[in-house]
Order: structure tokens, then sequence, then C-alpha cells
């Protein structure tokens, strides 16, 4: 289960919050996975205080609005961040961005594909540089997109482009993998499906032994 | 209920807000003017003695706004906040137990969550449509109430404004996380006027959000 308080002291009107907090909560919580089990008790609930003293924003087009609006985003993504990061047994955060999509939701949608592929993200736990196993949660997200036209980056390592496998130097990518998985760090995986405007993020972790043993031995 | 320390003991989560147009502050839920909170030991829990029972208050009625699971087999927390915003635009309050989902829990489940949300209204001073629930833990096992409603009177004497209550709160609010999510930041307005965002959450496993 995920869980999420957030706190602002803006003046903000109803409607302008309830924006803010949906779009906010699309871009983070949502476009987060570890186990591709939806709980029965997410929840988010976002409170506005107005003691800021600011001029209330009740213009959702309003400069103020989108500057609100960017600074609640960038806090939930970071708290939703947190939890891909602490995924039960995960030594690394995944963090896939996809660009080229016909529309940011399309993007979102095969980002977290990919996030979510337990073959890929068993790979990553491996510190296996399978850009098939990239290419195959890509494409099974139910966004069309053209072969010919999907790229895989993995850190700076180009893996793939224009639908075709490189001659990537895999003990680079192997010591990226295992690099970063020895720090608990980020593994950025890049993904191009074409050349629309579209472009979207989502955060995982990898799957190791540990997940398995964490959820058989603790009831939900 | 407890706030001793060794209840709230854990390591704090990386900092992955990315970089914009903001300062990332200490403070967490408490960052923001307006906010008090709190996280204690209520013996909610299974087993151990982490906190699990956190409490976030405004000072005056705030703007409310959720987004809550699509699954159907929605908590009964969940469904009373859906309740509680169709009437209300504004809450005081928001109260987190860790331990028991008070999911699959049926007629009883929901009468749990009103009884709980009665009891910290009548905790603050408050209308019972001024607070709002969230439970994480065990499905299809009932609260522990004998533990929880005794707990809910001594809450707002452990409330405050610092960065450690801020943090009591988010700890309390753990299940299996080995780390504890807070983060806040400070963005200056067009107009001038200084604004403060801040937030904990939880979650480790079941986690895919799919909320509307």
């Amino acid at each position: 289960t995920m869980l999420g308080v957030v706190t602002c002291d803006a003046a903000v009107s109803p409607e302008v919050w309830t924006g803010i907090v949906k779009r906010a909560s699309v871009a983070s919580f949502n476009s987060i996975t570890v186990d591709g089990d939806t709980s029965t008790n997410d929840c988010v609930i976002g409170l506005a205080s107005g003691a800021a003293g600011n001029a209330p924003i009740t213009d959702p087009a309003s400069k103020d609005a989108q500057l609100l609006d960017a600074a609640v985003t960038a806090l939930m993504q970071g708290l939703a961040k947190s939890i891909a990061w602490d995924g039960e047994g995960a030594t690394c955060l995944l963090e896939i961005e996809v660009t080229g999509a016909a529309s940011d939701a399309d993007a979102r949608v095969i980002a977290r594909s990919v996030a979510g592929s337990s073959l890929a993200k068993s790979a990553f736990f491996g510190h296996d540089p399978n850009w098939g196993r990239i290419a195959a949660a890509a494409g099974y997200s139910g966004i069309i997109f053209d072969q010919a036209e999907l790229g895989v980056r993995l850190g700076s390592m180009t893996l793939m482009k224009d639908g075709q496998p490189l001659a990537f130097d895999k003990a680079a990518a192997n010591k990226y993998l295992k690099d970063t998985c020895a720090v608990h760090g980020t593994v950025q995986v890049f993904v191009t499906v074409g050349k629309g405007p579209g472009k979207g993020m989502a955060w995982g972790c990898d799957l190791s032994y540990d997940y398995v043993k964490i959820n058989a031995e603790y009831t939900t | 209920v407890s706030t001793d320390a060794e209840s709230f003991v854990i390591p704090a989560a990386p900092d992955l807000i990315p970089d914009g147009a903001w300062t990332k502050v200490e403070g967490g839920v408490c960052a923001a003017k307006g906010f008090k909170a709190t996280g204690v030991y209520a013996g909610l829990r299974a087993s151990g003695k982490k906190g699990d029972l956190a409490l976030v208050v405004a000072d005056a009625p705030a703007v409310v706004a959720g987004t809550f699971t699509q699954n159907v087999m929605c908590a009964a927390p969940v469904l009373y906040c859906k309740d509680v915003l169709k009437r209300r635009k504004t809450v005081r309050a928001v109260m987190t137990n860790a331990g028991q989902a008070n999911a699959a829990t049926g007629t009883q489940g929901y009468e749990d969550s009103v009884a709980c949300a009665a009891a910290l209204a009548a905790a603050l001073g408050v209308e019972a449509d001024d607070v709002l629930l969230q439970s994480t833990g065990v499905i299809g096992r009932r609260m522990k109430m004998e533990a929880f409603l005794p707990a809910i009177p001594q809450l707002p004497a452990s409330l405050g404004a610092t960065t450690a209550d801020a943090h009591r709160a988010a700890v309390a609010i753990t299940t299996t996380d080995l780390v504890s999510k807070e983060a806040a930041l400070r963005v200056q307005l067009s107009s001038g006027a200084t604004v403060t965002v801040g937030g904990m959450c939880k979650g480790s496993g079941m986690i895919h959000p799919n909320m509307a």
C-alpha cells in the first residue's frame, strides 16, 4: 500500500487545488510500480492552509497556479520515487524515460510497462543489460508504435537504435548496473518510440530473491 | 501511547526530488505554515514497537483534495474519505494507522472508521467531517479498536510543528518500509509570496497505484 499526505500553505481555491493534486498524483504515484499489485488502500490527501498569505490562486492557467502545480508535482515525484527506491528487496531504483510517443499519457503507459516487467526487473537485479526484455515490455504496453523506430539507451550506452540492436560494450553495461546496484543508486533507461511529442517517466525497482522472501513471510 | 525515540528510529530515504525552481527544505508535513503533526506507538501493530499512529492537523480549515485507489475491494477508510469529500471542501485532520488495513472488513470496518473519526473529532473539538482517515497493514482483519480508541484522545497533546514531529508521523505510517519518506520544498510565486509544500508517504510492497 502507498499512502501520502501533502501539506501546502498556499491560498488556493478548491477547484485549482483539486486539479493540482490530481495531475501531480498521476505524474508521480500513478507512475511507480514495485510488484504490479494495486492496493486496497492507496490514497493521497492534499491539504492547503492558505497561511502563506499569498493572493488566492483561483485561475488554473495563471503563472502562480502553474508554479504551484510544478512544485507539488516535484514534491510528489520525490516521494513516489522514494517508494520505488525502497521497493521490497530492491537493490536499485529504475527510472524509465520514454520519448517520441503520440502523447504524454501514452509515454507514461510505455514507461510503466517497462518498469513493471518482471523479466526486465530480474535482468537488472542480475546486472544483465537485456535490451530485448525492455523492447518486449514496451511492445506489449498496449500503445501502438513502429518497431522500426524503437531505441533503447541504458545510462549513457545505446543498446538499440531504429529497431535494431547495436554492438554495445556489454562489459561496460554490466559494470554500470553492478556499480549502480552496489550503492542502491538509480539505473536510467531511455526508450524512444518514434517522433511524437509525448514524453513520460515511470519508476520501479529491480526484482530480487528478497522480494519473494519478504512476501512469503509477511501477511498482507 | 508512547513517543519514545526508539519507536521512531529508522533511516531516511534519499532526496529524490527533481531540480527546479524551488528550494528543498526540512520539515516534512510540518514545513508548510499552519500544520502540526505527531506520530505515536499505540500498540496497533501485530509485532514490534515502531510507531503506528500518525496525525496531521491544520490549525484552521484547509482546502482538501484526494486521490484514491480504483481497486473495487477498496478499504473502509477510502470509502469514508470519499464520502466526506462529497460533502466538504475543507477539513482539519488526517489520521493514519499502520497495522491493519481495515480492508475487506465489511460494514463493521466502515463503522470502525466512523468511530475513529468521531473520537478524533471529539478530541480536537471539530466536526467528524473535518477528519479524514488512512489505514495500512493486514487486509481482512478488524482494527485493534481496544487499543485504537483509547489512544485517540491522547494524540492532540503530542502534536507539534517541528521537523521531529513530522518525522514521527512519517515513521508511524510505515509498514515494511526500511526508510521513512518525507520531503518539503519552497517556491516563490510571481507575486513575490513564498509558498511551502511538504509531504510524507509510505510504501514498499503491493505498489502499483492507479488512483483517481
